[in-house]
């Protein structure tokens, strides 16, 4: 097996508290990043598109091009594709420049898919909930050429909020020696 | 003298005209909002009708894309699109609302996902949104990183908010702290925009820095190209830096530039709220006066900006110096220890990683960039 994201933190944000592992019947929703070909040749092109030294400055890339140079390769679609038609997940649907899936699938499907991923329900003072899993996941080695995350399963949403500060309390107080 | 920063302050301070709000029907920017943070149509309607004297401008946005839910307003979604569209008058507006409304969907990559099926997107996008890089996968921030090259090839300029905790601060080990740097604030294929507050609080006056405003150096993402002379100038001429140990130096340094951030004036549920700071004020600020230089670009038959930083650091040495104020007094935040006692980076001449390069002067920036 095959640990895409050991180093993701999983924190749960104060405001939130888990009810526990969810059904297997739970319905989700899971990302897969695809491999991208070409990434040094995307690289490169930034430097000469956004460069005003370069004579390519400004020749921007339509989407259509962006998925030419980018898109996995056939390979890599359908390895990934098998894989999951495997674990009998069927419902997904691909972006524009084919390196994203997003697929629909039971938690049950998902914890077999991703061993170590074990799903649990948690909830924010807002009743905002997410299924998350606290436990890493891993795939097949196999993946290792074909995947770069999995979406979904550790990170919550974000909470950053707007600073609302007085003038009076606008500057940090003494500091402590 | 003014009691709070509003549109008339801003465009006052950064020298915007009644003349420089947009005209191109082909210009557009963009917000995106996360969780369920919702701006309302009246608080905008309302702020333009209470702010917006002065200069002609929209009252409405032109699109939203995904779910825009009822309830009550989000304080950070009504003062992005409201400062957005006072910056960038009269330039048709989209709000990308990403509240991430299946379980497991994560609403920053869905927002990332819509760039990656959108063949017409609006040209500049501002996000307030940012993580600890060191509670993020690198596998995850190296793949975002090519999804913002993804956006860079396509003439799509992206500025990311510095954050609010200055350099901040991690603890490694007990007694040892290092600064703590944010995601995607430290991408090196996006412009980070950090915050100013203005010398004296109720004039329209010089900019010193926010002390809040988020900066330092990336530990994932080395020091590209286009920032190592500025950055290399800054480290051997600053006059009190942290302790080495405090941060990685060959790492891509933010922000690349400045808005004020502190003392706005916001609409949000029919009421009008003083004191909203923060770089997610600045953010939006800068990126409506980049959506007025794509305009003036546009109608020029140019192409848009697109991913600004390489132009912006040869700014300097192209003679343009005076395109940015230069923001060269005040200090961040960072670790609350004996070694640097709250204080993280200071802001100086020329680039610094509290204000980077300073804050938009318009007509010189304009000039500068239409060259």
């Amino acid at each position: 097996l095959w640990a895409p994201e050991p180093d993701q933190l999983f924190r749960v944000p104060e405001g939130w508290r888990s009810e526990g592992r969810v059904a297997p019947s739970h319905p989700l929703g899971l990302t897969f990043a695809l491999r991208q070909r070409n990434r040094d040749r995307l690289e490169a092109l930034v430097a000469e598109l956004s460069s005003p030294r370069s004579t390519h400055y400004g020749r921007f890339l339509s989407l259509a091009e962006v998925g030419a140079l980018v898109a996995p390769s056939l390979e890599t679609l359908d390895v990934v594709g098998a894989w999951l038609e495997e674990h009998g997940v069927s419902e997904c649907q691909v972006v524009a420049t084919m390196d994203f899936l997003q697929c629909q699938m039971p938690a049950g499907t998902a914890e077999r898919l991703l061993p170590g991923a074990r799903f649990h329900r948690f909830v924010n003072e807002e009743q905002r909930s997410v299924a998350l899993s606290p436990t890493p996941y891993s795939l097949s080695k196999e993946m290792q050429e074909h995947v770069d995350f999995v979406g979904g399963l550790h990170r919550f949403p974000p909470e950053k909020r707007a600073l609302v500060r007085s003038w009076a309390a606008k500057e940090p107080g003494p500091r402590s020696t | 003298f003014h009691l709070g920063v509003t549109p008339a302050v801003l465009r006052k301070r950064y020298n915007l005209t009644e003349a420089d709000v947009g005209g191109s029907p082909n210009s557009s920017q963009a917000c995106a909002q996360f969780l369920e943070q919702y701006f309302h149509p009246a608080d905008l309607s309302e702020f333009m009708h209470l702010f917006g004297g002065g200069f002609p401008h929209l009252s409405s946005v032109d699109q939203v894309v995904g779910h825009q839910g009822g309830g009550k307003a989000g304080l950070e979604a009504s003062l992005d699109v409201e400062y957005l569209m006072s910056a960038g008058a009269n330039i048709s507006t989209w709000v990308f609302s990403n509240a991430g409304r299946h379980e497991g969907q994560e609403p920053f990559l869905a927002w990332l996902l819509e760039l990656s099926n959108r063949s017409s997107l609006p040209w500049v996008h501002s996000v307030s949104y940012g993580d600890d890089e060191d509670s993020l996968s690198a596998a995850y921030m190296q793949r975002v990183n090519v999804e913002f090259q993804k956006a860079a090839v396509r003439g799509v300029t992206i500025l990311f908010a510095s954050g609010d905790s200055g350099a901040g601060c991690r603890t490694v080990q007990r007694g040892k702290h290092v600064f703590r740097p944010s995601f995607p604030a430290s991408s090196p294929y996006v412009t980070t925009v950090g915050g100013t507050s203005f010398q004296h609080p109720f004039l329209v006056s010089v900019e010193v820095s926010d002390y809040i405003s988020g900066g330092g150096f990336s530990n994932v993402f080395p020091m590209p190209e286009y920032q190592t002379s500025a950055v290399k100038w800054f480290l051997s001429t600053a006059p009190k830096l942290p302790p080495s140990s405090y941060f990685n130096a060959s790492g891509r340094a933010y922000p690349d530039l400045a808005a004020l951030s502190d003392n706005y004036w916001v609409v949000s549920n029919r009421i009008p709220l003083p004191w909203v700071s923060g770089t997610s004020a600045s953010t939006p600020v800068v990126a409506g006066i980049l959506a007025l230089i794509n305009d003036r670009r546009l109608q020029r038959g140019l192409p848009p900006l697109g991913f600004l930083n390489p132009a912006l650091y040869r700014l300097q040495d192209q003679g343009h110096g005076a395109a940015l104020f230069d923001v060269t007094s005040g200090c961040h935040l960072s670790c609350l220890d004996a070694i640097v006692e709250g204080q993280g980076f200071c802001a100086a001449p020329s680039w610094d990683p509290v204000t980077g390069w300073g804050t938009p002067n318009f007509p010189e920036l304009l000039r500068a960039l239409m060259d």
